[in-house]
């Protein structure tokens, strides 16, 4: 399913380069479990924003499904990510006006879903994610986990087969976090692609295969 | 230090109600390390935000070192906060076009700290929290366990005796948790009152005295 060779990405501050990712290889079946552990800082947003075609590396290629998507203009990897990805952020990046049912309904509305299957969607996204008392809250109105949870349903509201999750239990009681697994293990289960970025070893242990990142370069990558 | 009484704190969101706390009683010594824990939703961070003067209850009296700080209007509030609370939010709350290094100083500027000690203050800070090599760095250029640590050291720099700390490791990897909590714990050391929100099981041990939350109330304190 992905390709990715000799990637590179550098961020410019002032007259500082940070090296974000280094000449990076990584290889990635259809319906893998994997994880993404590290430190702080050493690449692993910056690695998942260039899975998801959020972000074009410096140089290197990016093969996926076949196709190399790394010189992709933007609507064509706007195209390419709302047909296969869905990618919950580190900071949920939430619409503030919308309530907790619409950010969680806007990929299907701008996707031009049939309204009555929209509605049956996010309801069920709703209950499964525990949010159902909150639909109409706003992000302002809700506690950091319920923003994370919109963020994650938001995300799968396109039933993806990529899955892309940049820590998505930081913000979670154990409990919560478990159930939150638990979908999208289900979701894997069923042939999703699932890689998740974590602090979380347990949640590490779970993945199928676990790759940890120092520096920006793939330092172990396991099963 | 901390005496709340019959606590409550409602939102309101079109026609529901929202019971955030049911009529909480606490006291807390100066000097006391304590964990909140409970699930996501349960009133940690409203209960956090009440405790930082950050929000006012709806009904009952908090007395912070003898005083009835409940009806205190904003600019006493804002005094009292300035001058003896660090809080760290759950979603940091950085401003947006000011470096790492400016936000960690903003509270000293605001507070007219002499600028040689501002600068020497800030540069310990830079390093005691692993920044120093992205101090120029502005939000949108940092991961998202840096924004953390920099939301973190903010707190720090007006040297509080009061630290309010909502969920502060859910961006770090173990180690750089761990490094991040040995600073805090040394200042608790050193006589502040440390209290901590936190999902994390192995922290919560760590604290002197345990909070669990669940719907509003407090159901378990316990050493
Ligand atoms: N401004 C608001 N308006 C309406 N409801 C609110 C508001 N702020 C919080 N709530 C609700 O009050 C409850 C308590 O919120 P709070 O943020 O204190 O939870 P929490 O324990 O910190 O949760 P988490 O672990 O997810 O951060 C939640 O159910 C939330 O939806
Ligand atoms: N836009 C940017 N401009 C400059 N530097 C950046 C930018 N984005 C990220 N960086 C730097 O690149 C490095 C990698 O960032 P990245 O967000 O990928 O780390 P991370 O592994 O996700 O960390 P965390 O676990 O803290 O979320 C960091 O040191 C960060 O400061
Ligand atoms: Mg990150
Ligand atoms: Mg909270």
């Amino acid at each position: 399913l992905i390709h990715l060779s000799a990637i590179t990405r550098r961020f410019t501050v002032g007259d500082e380069t940070v090296q974000a990712l280094r000449g990076l290889d990584l290889s990635i079946a259809q319906g893998e479990y994997i994880a993404i552990m590290g430190p702080s800082g050493s690449g692993k947003s910056t690695l998942l924003n260039v899975l998801g075609l959020l972000d074009q590396p410096d140089s290197g290629h990016y093969l996926l499904d076949g196709r190399d998507v790394t010189g992709l203009d933007d609507d064509a990897r706007a195209l390419a990510r709302r047909e296969k990805i869905g990618f919950v952020f580190q900071s949920f990046h939430l619409v503030p006006r919308l309530s907790a049912r619409e950010n969680i309904e806007l990929p299907m509305v701008l996707a031009g879903i049939d309204p009555a299957e929209r509605t049956a969607r996010v309801e069920v996204l709703l209950r499964d994610y525990g949010l159902t008392p909150r639909a109409d809250h706003r992000p302002n109105q809700l506690s950091g986990g319920q923003c994370q949870r919109v963020a994650i349903a938001r995300a799968m509201a396109m039933r993806p087969s990529l899955i892309l999750a940049d820590e998505p239990t930081g913000n979670l009681d154990r409990h919560t976090g478990q159930d939150v697994i638990a979908l999208l293990e289900g979701l894997q289960a069923a042939g999703a692609t699932l890689i998740i970025v974590t602090h979380d070893p347990e949640l590490g242990r779970r993945a199928h295969r676990q790759l940890h990142m120092v520096d920006g370069e793939i330092v172990q990558d396991g099963r």
